[in-house]
Protein backbone atom coordinates (compact mmCIF):
# COMPACT_ATOMS: atom_id res chain seq x y z
CA UNK A 1 0.00 0.00 0.00
CA UNK A 2 1.02 3.60 -1.10
CA UNK A 3 4.49 4.44 -2.74
CA UNK A 4 7.32 2.57 -1.01
CA UNK A 5 10.79 4.34 -0.79
CA UNK A 6 13.52 3.15 -3.32
CA UNK A 7 13.06 1.01 -6.47
CA UNK A 8 8.97 0.00 -6.58
CA UNK A 9 9.96 -3.39 -8.50
CA UNK A 10 13.83 -4.27 -7.02
CA UNK A 11 13.54 -2.49 -3.59
CA UNK A 12 16.80 -0.80 -3.91
CA UNK A 13 17.64 2.25 -2.26
CA UNK A 14 16.58 5.48 -5.01
CA UNK A 15 19.95 6.61 -7.06
CA UNK A 16 20.59 10.49 -7.30
CA UNK A 17 18.27 11.33 -10.40
CA UNK A 18 21.61 12.12 -12.22
CA UNK A 19 23.44 8.59 -12.09
CA UNK A 20 19.59 7.05 -12.49
CA UNK A 21 19.57 9.38 -16.02
CA UNK A 22 23.55 8.46 -16.95
CA UNK A 23 22.48 4.48 -16.16
CA UNK A 24 19.90 4.79 -18.28
CA UNK A 25 21.53 6.77 -21.20
CA UNK A 26 24.46 3.76 -20.79
CA UNK A 27 22.10 0.85 -20.85
CA UNK A 28 20.53 2.52 -24.12
CA UNK A 29 23.44 2.73 -26.27
CA UNK A 30 24.78 -0.95 -25.11
CA UNK A 31 21.25 -2.02 -25.81
CA UNK A 32 21.50 -0.40 -29.26
CA UNK A 33 24.83 -1.70 -30.31
CA UNK A 34 24.03 -4.99 -29.00
CA UNK A 35 20.89 -5.10 -31.45
CA UNK A 36 23.00 -4.04 -34.78
CA UNK A 37 25.73 -6.28 -33.56
CA UNK A 38 28.69 -3.46 -33.15
CA UNK A 39 30.93 -3.70 -30.90
CA UNK A 40 30.98 0.40 -30.59
CA UNK A 41 29.49 3.21 -32.47
CA UNK A 42 30.96 3.79 -35.88
CA UNK A 43 34.08 6.25 -36.30
CA UNK A 44 32.68 8.54 -38.85
CA UNK A 45 35.36 9.95 -40.56
CA UNK A 46 34.09 11.79 -43.23
CA UNK A 47 30.40 12.78 -44.32
CA UNK A 48 28.54 11.67 -47.15
CA UNK A 49 27.62 14.49 -48.97
CA UNK A 50 23.86 15.64 -47.81
CA UNK A 51 22.88 15.33 -51.48
CA UNK A 52 24.12 11.97 -52.24
CA UNK A 53 22.61 10.92 -48.98
CA UNK A 54 19.09 12.11 -49.79
CA UNK A 55 19.15 10.90 -53.36
CA UNK A 56 20.12 7.38 -52.30
CA UNK A 57 17.79 7.62 -49.67
CA UNK A 58 14.44 8.24 -51.63
CA UNK A 59 15.78 5.46 -53.70
CA UNK A 60 15.75 3.25 -50.62
CA UNK A 61 12.53 0.71 -51.08
CA UNK A 62 10.46 2.12 -48.01
CA UNK A 63 12.24 4.87 -46.75
CA UNK A 64 10.60 8.57 -47.90
CA UNK A 65 12.29 12.10 -47.34
CA UNK A 66 10.27 14.58 -46.65
CA UNK A 67 10.59 18.17 -48.08
CA UNK A 68 12.47 19.29 -45.03
CA UNK A 69 15.06 16.95 -45.85
CA UNK A 70 14.55 14.65 -42.90
CA UNK A 71 13.41 11.13 -43.20
CA UNK A 72 10.02 8.95 -42.52
CA UNK A 73 10.54 5.92 -41.70
CA UNK A 74 7.78 3.69 -41.96
CA UNK A 75 6.34 2.44 -38.72
CA UNK A 76 6.39 -1.28 -38.84
CA UNK A 77 2.59 -2.99 -38.25
CA UNK A 78 3.33 -6.42 -38.02
CA UNK A 79 6.21 -7.70 -36.17
CA UNK A 80 8.03 -9.54 -39.22
CA UNK A 81 10.63 -12.76 -37.68
CA UNK A 82 13.55 -11.55 -39.43
CA UNK A 83 13.62 -7.80 -40.90
CA UNK A 84 16.98 -7.92 -42.25
CA UNK A 85 18.87 -4.98 -44.06
CA UNK A 86 18.65 -2.45 -46.57
CA UNK A 87 22.03 -1.15 -47.22
CA UNK A 88 23.49 1.73 -49.31
CA UNK A 89 27.34 1.57 -49.84
CA UNK A 90 28.17 4.66 -52.29
CA UNK A 91 31.25 4.41 -54.65
CA UNK A 92 34.58 5.18 -54.33
CA UNK A 93 35.91 6.16 -57.38
CA UNK A 94 38.72 6.04 -59.52
CA UNK A 95 39.89 9.17 -61.64
CA UNK A 96 38.70 8.74 -65.02
CA UNK A 97 41.06 8.41 -68.03
CA UNK A 98 39.14 11.36 -70.28
CA UNK A 99 41.46 11.21 -73.05
CA UNK A 100 41.18 7.70 -73.79
CA UNK A 101 37.62 6.97 -72.41
CA UNK A 102 38.70 3.76 -70.91
CA UNK A 103 35.92 2.34 -68.20
CA UNK A 104 36.21 3.80 -64.79
CA UNK A 105 36.65 1.77 -61.86
CA UNK A 106 34.02 1.90 -58.96
CA UNK A 107 34.75 0.60 -55.69
CA UNK A 108 32.08 -0.41 -53.17
CA UNK A 109 33.11 -1.41 -49.68
CA UNK A 110 30.91 -4.29 -47.85
CA UNK A 111 31.31 -5.15 -44.28
CA UNK A 112 30.95 -8.80 -43.78
CA UNK A 113 29.65 -10.12 -40.47
CA UNK A 114 32.19 -12.58 -39.28
CA UNK A 115 30.07 -15.83 -38.40
CA UNK A 116 26.64 -14.78 -40.50
CA UNK A 117 26.56 -15.35 -44.17
CA UNK A 118 24.60 -13.30 -45.79
CA UNK A 119 21.55 -13.97 -48.30
CA UNK A 120 21.00 -11.04 -51.13
CA UNK A 121 17.37 -10.46 -51.63
CA UNK A 122 17.67 -8.28 -54.21
CA UNK A 123 20.24 -5.79 -55.24
CA UNK A 124 21.13 -2.77 -58.11
CA UNK A 125 23.83 -0.49 -58.87
CA UNK A 126 22.30 2.94 -59.10
CA UNK A 127 24.19 5.36 -62.28
CA UNK A 128 23.54 8.69 -63.00
CA UNK A 129 23.90 8.85 -66.95
CA UNK A 130 23.91 12.21 -68.79
CA UNK A 131 22.05 13.10 -71.83
CA UNK A 132 24.01 13.38 -74.56
CA UNK A 133 24.74 16.72 -76.16
CA UNK A 134 25.97 15.53 -80.11
CA UNK A 135 23.59 17.35 -81.90
CA UNK A 136 21.04 14.69 -83.01
CA UNK A 137 18.33 14.77 -85.47
CA UNK A 138 17.47 11.49 -86.15
CA UNK A 139 15.22 9.06 -83.90
CA UNK A 140 15.74 9.36 -79.93
CA UNK A 141 19.47 9.27 -78.46
CA UNK A 142 20.61 6.47 -76.74
CA UNK A 143 23.80 5.15 -75.34
CA UNK A 144 24.59 1.33 -74.41
CA UNK A 145 26.23 0.87 -70.40
CA UNK A 146 28.72 -2.00 -70.04
CA UNK A 147 29.01 -3.30 -66.72
CA UNK A 148 32.16 -5.33 -66.03
CA UNK A 149 33.43 -7.15 -63.05
CA UNK A 150 37.11 -6.46 -62.59
CA UNK A 151 39.53 -9.17 -62.03
CA UNK A 152 40.38 -9.95 -58.61
CA UNK A 153 43.77 -9.58 -56.77
CA UNK A 154 46.60 -6.46 -57.04
CA UNK A 155 46.82 -5.02 -60.88
CA UNK A 156 44.83 -8.06 -62.46
CA UNK A 157 43.25 -6.29 -65.56
CA UNK A 158 40.90 -8.88 -66.39
CA UNK A 159 37.62 -8.39 -66.18
CA UNK A 160 33.94 -10.11 -66.94
CA UNK A 161 31.36 -8.30 -68.79
CA UNK A 162 27.95 -8.56 -66.29
CA UNK A 163 25.32 -6.83 -68.56
CA UNK A 164 24.55 -4.52 -71.55
CA UNK A 165 21.37 -2.25 -71.45
CA UNK A 166 20.89 0.40 -74.06
CA UNK A 167 19.38 3.57 -72.24
CA UNK A 168 17.75 6.42 -72.76
CA UNK A 169 20.24 9.35 -73.61
CA UNK A 170 17.44 12.13 -74.45
CA UNK A 171 17.21 13.50 -70.90
CA UNK A 172 19.81 13.09 -67.86
CA UNK A 173 18.44 10.87 -65.47
CA UNK A 174 19.84 7.85 -62.81
CA UNK A 175 19.29 4.26 -64.41
CA UNK A 176 19.44 0.86 -62.29
CA UNK A 177 21.12 -1.94 -63.25
CA UNK A 178 20.58 -5.30 -61.53
CA UNK A 179 23.40 -7.14 -59.70
CA UNK A 180 21.68 -8.95 -57.55
CA UNK A 181 23.63 -12.47 -58.49
CA UNK A 182 26.85 -10.71 -58.50
CA UNK A 183 26.58 -9.35 -55.55
CA UNK A 184 25.53 -12.89 -53.86
CA UNK A 185 29.06 -14.36 -55.70
CA UNK A 186 31.03 -11.56 -53.79
CA UNK A 187 29.14 -12.06 -50.17
CA UNK A 188 29.90 -15.69 -50.60
CA UNK A 189 33.41 -14.89 -51.45
CA UNK A 190 33.47 -13.49 -48.26
CA UNK A 191 35.56 -10.31 -50.06
CA UNK A 192 34.99 -6.82 -49.07
CA UNK A 193 35.87 -4.57 -51.97
CA UNK A 194 33.62 -4.78 -54.68
CA UNK A 195 34.70 -3.22 -57.94
CA UNK A 196 33.04 -2.68 -61.03
CA UNK A 197 33.49 -1.02 -64.31
CA UNK A 198 31.40 1.26 -66.12
CA UNK A 199 30.81 2.27 -69.82
CA UNK A 200 28.17 4.55 -70.98
CA UNK A 201 28.66 4.96 -74.82
CA UNK A 202 26.98 6.95 -77.48
CA UNK A 203 25.11 5.19 -80.11
CA UNK A 204 26.13 5.26 -83.16
CA UNK A 205 29.80 6.47 -81.84
CA UNK A 206 32.62 4.70 -83.52
CA UNK A 207 34.64 2.63 -81.40
CA UNK A 208 37.16 4.43 -78.93
CA UNK A 209 35.24 7.86 -80.06
CA UNK A 210 32.27 9.34 -78.24
CA UNK A 211 31.27 10.36 -75.26
CA UNK A 212 31.14 8.67 -71.90
CA UNK A 213 27.76 9.74 -70.74
CA UNK A 214 28.17 7.81 -66.84
CA UNK A 215 28.97 10.60 -64.95
CA UNK A 216 32.22 9.32 -62.93
CA UNK A 217 35.54 10.55 -61.29
CA UNK A 218 36.12 12.62 -58.82
CA UNK A 219 35.32 15.68 -60.58
CA UNK A 220 31.72 14.80 -60.49
CA UNK A 221 28.38 16.43 -58.86
CA UNK A 222 28.42 14.49 -55.74
CA UNK A 223 24.79 14.64 -56.01
CA UNK A 224 25.16 11.96 -58.57
CA UNK A 225 27.31 9.84 -56.89
CA UNK A 226 26.74 6.29 -58.03
CA UNK A 227 25.89 3.54 -55.64
CA UNK A 228 24.75 -0.39 -54.72
CA UNK A 229 21.48 -0.66 -53.22
CA UNK A 230 20.99 -4.18 -51.30
CA UNK A 231 17.82 -5.77 -49.65
CA UNK A 232 20.03 -8.83 -47.22
CA UNK A 233 19.05 -11.05 -44.49
CA UNK A 234 21.03 -13.36 -42.54
CA UNK A 235 20.97 -16.45 -44.03
CA UNK A 236 18.45 -19.31 -42.43
CA UNK A 237 21.11 -21.96 -42.74
CA UNK A 238 23.46 -20.38 -40.05
CA UNK A 239 20.55 -20.13 -37.88
CA UNK A 240 19.90 -23.82 -38.46
CA UNK A 241 23.46 -24.61 -37.72
CA UNK A 242 23.22 -23.55 -34.24
CA UNK A 243 20.12 -25.54 -33.86
CA UNK A 244 21.57 -28.37 -34.82
CA UNK A 245 24.52 -28.15 -31.71
CA UNK B 1 -1.51 -0.54 -18.87
CA UNK B 2 -0.76 1.95 -16.63
CA UNK B 3 1.73 4.66 -16.95
CA UNK B 4 4.12 6.04 -14.72
CA UNK B 5 4.35 9.09 -12.61
CA UNK B 6 6.73 10.11 -10.21
CA UNK B 7 5.75 7.78 -7.66
CA UNK B 8 5.70 4.77 -8.87
CA UNK B 9 3.71 2.22 -6.70
CA UNK B 10 1.74 -0.74 -8.75
CA UNK B 11 3.51 -2.09 -12.20
CA UNK B 12 3.45 0.83 -15.00
CA UNK B 13 5.15 2.00 -17.87
CA UNK B 14 8.02 4.67 -17.31
CA UNK B 15 8.70 6.40 -20.22
CA UNK B 16 12.54 7.36 -21.05
CA UNK B 17 13.42 9.16 -24.51
CA UNK B 18 17.22 9.64 -25.18
CA UNK B 19 18.18 11.88 -28.04
CA UNK B 20 21.07 10.78 -30.00
CA UNK B 21 22.02 14.53 -30.24
CA UNK B 22 22.33 14.49 -26.72
CA UNK B 23 24.79 11.65 -26.48
CA UNK B 24 26.63 12.66 -30.02
CA UNK B 25 25.16 10.45 -32.07
CA UNK B 26 23.58 12.20 -34.61
CA UNK B 27 26.24 11.80 -36.87
CA UNK B 28 26.08 8.33 -37.12
CA UNK B 29 22.33 7.48 -36.61
CA UNK B 30 20.69 9.28 -39.43
CA UNK B 31 16.88 8.43 -38.27
CA UNK B 32 15.32 8.64 -35.84
CA UNK B 33 16.74 11.20 -34.10
CA UNK B 34 15.97 9.21 -30.19
CA UNK B 35 14.96 6.31 -28.52
CA UNK B 36 12.26 5.50 -26.37
CA UNK B 37 13.68 3.30 -24.02
CA UNK B 38 10.67 2.39 -21.96
CA UNK B 39 10.69 -0.07 -19.09
CA UNK B 40 8.62 -1.26 -16.58
CA UNK B 41 8.54 -1.18 -13.33
CA UNK B 42 6.34 -1.07 -9.97
CA UNK B 43 4.69 -3.85 -7.41
CA UNK B 44 2.50 -6.67 -8.90
CA UNK B 45 0.94 -7.51 -5.63
CA UNK B 46 -1.19 -10.93 -5.17
CA UNK B 47 -4.44 -9.73 -6.57
CA UNK B 48 -3.11 -8.33 -9.68
CA UNK B 49 -1.63 -11.26 -10.77
CA UNK B 50 -1.60 -11.89 -14.31
CA UNK B 51 -3.69 -8.31 -14.66
CA UNK B 52 -4.22 -6.27 -17.43
CA UNK B 53 -3.14 -9.80 -19.32
CA UNK B 54 -0.92 -12.86 -18.67
CA UNK B 55 2.51 -11.73 -20.07
CA UNK B 56 3.43 -14.96 -22.23
CA UNK B 57 6.65 -15.66 -20.57
CA UNK B 58 7.85 -18.94 -18.72
CA UNK B 59 7.76 -17.21 -15.08
CA UNK B 60 3.85 -17.01 -15.91
CA UNK B 61 3.92 -20.48 -16.99
CA UNK B 62 5.44 -21.78 -13.67
CA UNK B 63 3.81 -18.88 -11.27
CA UNK B 64 0.47 -20.29 -12.80
CA UNK B 65 0.97 -23.99 -12.21
CA UNK B 66 1.99 -23.66 -8.87
CA UNK B 67 -1.28 -21.25 -8.12
CA UNK B 68 -3.19 -24.38 -9.57
CA UNK B 69 -2.06 -27.11 -7.77
CA UNK B 70 -2.58 -24.57 -4.65
CA UNK B 71 1.15 -24.11 -3.65
CA UNK B 72 1.18 -21.71 -1.27
CA UNK B 73 4.18 -19.89 -2.51
CA UNK B 74 6.13 -16.66 -1.80
CA UNK B 75 6.47 -16.58 -5.56
CA UNK B 76 5.50 -12.73 -6.28
CA UNK B 77 4.52 -12.08 -9.90
CA UNK B 78 6.72 -9.49 -11.89
CA UNK B 79 5.71 -6.35 -13.53
CA UNK B 80 7.13 -6.75 -17.27
CA UNK B 81 6.64 -5.84 -20.69
CA UNK B 82 3.25 -7.31 -21.87
CA UNK B 83 3.52 -5.48 -25.74
CA UNK B 84 6.63 -4.13 -27.44
CA UNK B 85 7.21 -2.68 -31.27
CA UNK B 86 10.70 -2.67 -33.29
CA UNK B 87 13.05 0.48 -34.20
CA UNK B 88 12.78 1.45 -37.51
CA UNK B 89 16.70 2.31 -37.83
CA UNK B 90 18.52 4.47 -40.35
CA UNK B 91 22.48 4.31 -39.76
CA UNK B 92 25.98 4.45 -41.01
CA UNK B 93 28.35 1.67 -40.52
CA UNK B 94 32.44 1.78 -40.28
CA UNK B 95 32.04 1.29 -44.49
CA UNK B 96 30.23 4.40 -44.69
CA UNK B 97 27.76 2.54 -46.12
CA UNK B 98 24.19 3.58 -45.07
CA UNK B 99 22.06 0.51 -43.33
CA UNK B 100 18.43 1.00 -42.93
CA UNK B 101 16.97 -2.26 -40.57
CA UNK B 102 14.06 -2.63 -38.02
CA UNK B 103 15.19 -4.01 -35.15
CA UNK B 104 12.53 -6.42 -33.49
CA UNK B 105 11.46 -5.45 -29.81
CA UNK B 106 13.13 -2.23 -29.38
CA UNK B 107 10.32 0.07 -27.52
CA UNK B 108 7.77 -1.18 -24.57
CA UNK B 109 4.70 0.01 -25.27
CA UNK B 110 2.68 -1.84 -22.07
CA UNK B 111 3.55 -3.37 -19.00
CA UNK B 112 1.56 -6.14 -16.72
CA UNK B 113 2.14 -8.36 -13.85
CA UNK B 114 3.27 -11.97 -14.25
Amino acid sequence: AGTTPGCASCGMPLMEKDSEQRLLVEIAKQQILNKLHLKERPNITSTVPRAALLTALRKLHKGRVRPDGTIELENKIKETKDPGYEIVSFAEMDEMNTTTGTPSGLTFQFLQERDHSIQVLQSALWLYVHSSDTPNRGPRPTATAHIYLSGSGEGSSNRTVLLEKILDAQQSNWHTFPITHTLQAFMDGGKRRLQLEVTCKEAGSEPGQGQNLCELGKSMDMAHQPFVVAQVRLRDDSKHILQRR
Amino acid sequence: SLRCGDNVSVCCKKDFYVKFKDIQWQDWIIAPEGYHMNYCMGQCPQALAGSPGIASSFHATVFSQLKANGINSAVSSCCVPIQRRPLSMVYFNSQHSIVKTDVPDMIVESCGCT
